[in-house]
């Protein structure tokens, strides 16, 4: 389902150049279930906002089921993103003036969603997450973690076939963490959505199959689990 | 240096009220290194926005180095935060516009060290942080791990006698995790310095010599290591 050939990023500063991605190779087929790991500046934000449709390769191709996703339009990329894509963001993204809900309801709108069936989808997502008594807070009236699961539930709201999770339990504790972890799992083994999670934690790459490792902008290795 | 009695924080939202802090009683003397852990939500951010003079309590008394803080004004209160502690938020709270060396630059402006001062201090604590290569950089050009990283350089760069830090491994990999935890452990065994480090990971509690649990507002558990 995602396919990267070549893969390359480098940001311009003036002259100054960064090169975050320097030729990614890789292929994560339907259904699996890929950790991402890595130290900390090697390239794994930039390479899950180019899968996400969020930002052009320098160099390369991107293939989003089959389609070569690169040279499509903005405005192709906003309705894949939508339909297709659920982006669980490193630094969560929520709109500070809406409630949780609303935060949570956002993505329903461009879908057609009738106004009741998007907030009884909304209070079902943010209950799986154990937000369901915090669904009128604003994010600053929110704990860390608090907004973080507002992230993980607006990225699953649409029902999307992909998501992708910038370390999602950054700011949460083991128990919540195990929480989140087992949801995903649930939503990969039952439904067959592919999950790709970047991670810096063991115990949460050991919910996935496969483990791909990244540095300095290439992927240095790329292991499966034995199936057991 | 620092002690809460009987501590309370209810946030009101209209007729909504949330019971963040029930009460809590702690003690914590000059240079100890306190790790402090808890579910999501169970009010340890706004523990630390109460001892970072960030915040009011709705009840109790803070005293800091002895003196009650509570009571305070505003600029008595951005006085000692400026001279005395250090804070690494949650949320990282860098200015957007401006590079990693001025966001670490800007607490000393208050202190009267002449440009030159503040320009070098500011590379040799962004250098402990290992970010010696991006101090041009604003923080939305710097991966997540980076911008967690100046937010503790800005923290340490006045040499505050007290440094709260609100989970400041959350988005790094183990490696650069290690090294801010030793750097942490080295500030306090060298200099003193008191540390007082929110994390959800039992590795980075272990650099700490005390354990405080908090759960729905209140503390459950306070344990030592023995010393070894
Ligand atoms: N401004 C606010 N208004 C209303 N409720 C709030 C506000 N800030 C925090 N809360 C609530 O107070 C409780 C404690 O929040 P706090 O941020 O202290 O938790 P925490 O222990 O730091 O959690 P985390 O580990 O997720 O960061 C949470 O249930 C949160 O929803
Ligand atoms: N907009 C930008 N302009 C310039 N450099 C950038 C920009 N965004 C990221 N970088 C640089 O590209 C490199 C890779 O960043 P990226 O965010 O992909 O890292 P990461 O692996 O996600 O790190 P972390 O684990 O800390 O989140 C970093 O060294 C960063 O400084
Ligand atoms: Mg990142
Ligand atoms: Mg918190």
């Amino acid at each position: 389902v995602i396919r990267v050939e070549d893969l390359y990023k480098t940001y311009r500063m003036g002259d100054i150049e960064v090169p975050a991605l320097r030729g990614i190779n890789l292929k994560i087929d339907r259904g699996e279930f890929v950790a991402v790991m890595g130290s900390s500046g090697s390239g794994k934000s930039t390479f899950m906002n180019i899968v996400g449709c969020l930002d052009r390769p320098s160099r390369g191709k991107y293939f989003l089921e089959g389609e070569e996703v690169g040279s499509l339009s903005r405005d192709q990329w906003a309705h894949i993103r939508n339909k297709r894509i659920g982006f669980v963001f490193q630094g969560f993204n929520l709109l500070s003036r809406t409630t949780a809900l609303e935060n949570v309801e956002l993505p329903m709108m461009y879908n057609g969603f009738a106004g009741k069936q998007r907030h009884n989808r909304a209070v079902e997502v943010l209950s799986l997450v154990g937000l369901g008594e915090r669904l009128d807070h604003a994010p600053n009236q929110l704990s860390g973690g608090q907004q973080q699961r507002v992230a993980i539930a607006r990225a699953l709201v649409n029902g999307p076939s992909l998501v992708l999770a910038d370390e999602p339990t950054g700011n949460l504790d083991s128990a919540t963490s195990a929480d989140i972890m087992t949801l995903f799992q649930r939503l990969n083994s039952a439904q067959g959505i592919t999950m790709v999670v970047v991670t810096h934690e063991s115990d949460i790459a050991n919910y996935a199959q496969r483990r791909v490792m990244f540095r300095d902008g290439v992927i240095v290795s790329d292991e499966r689990k034995d199936a057991s």
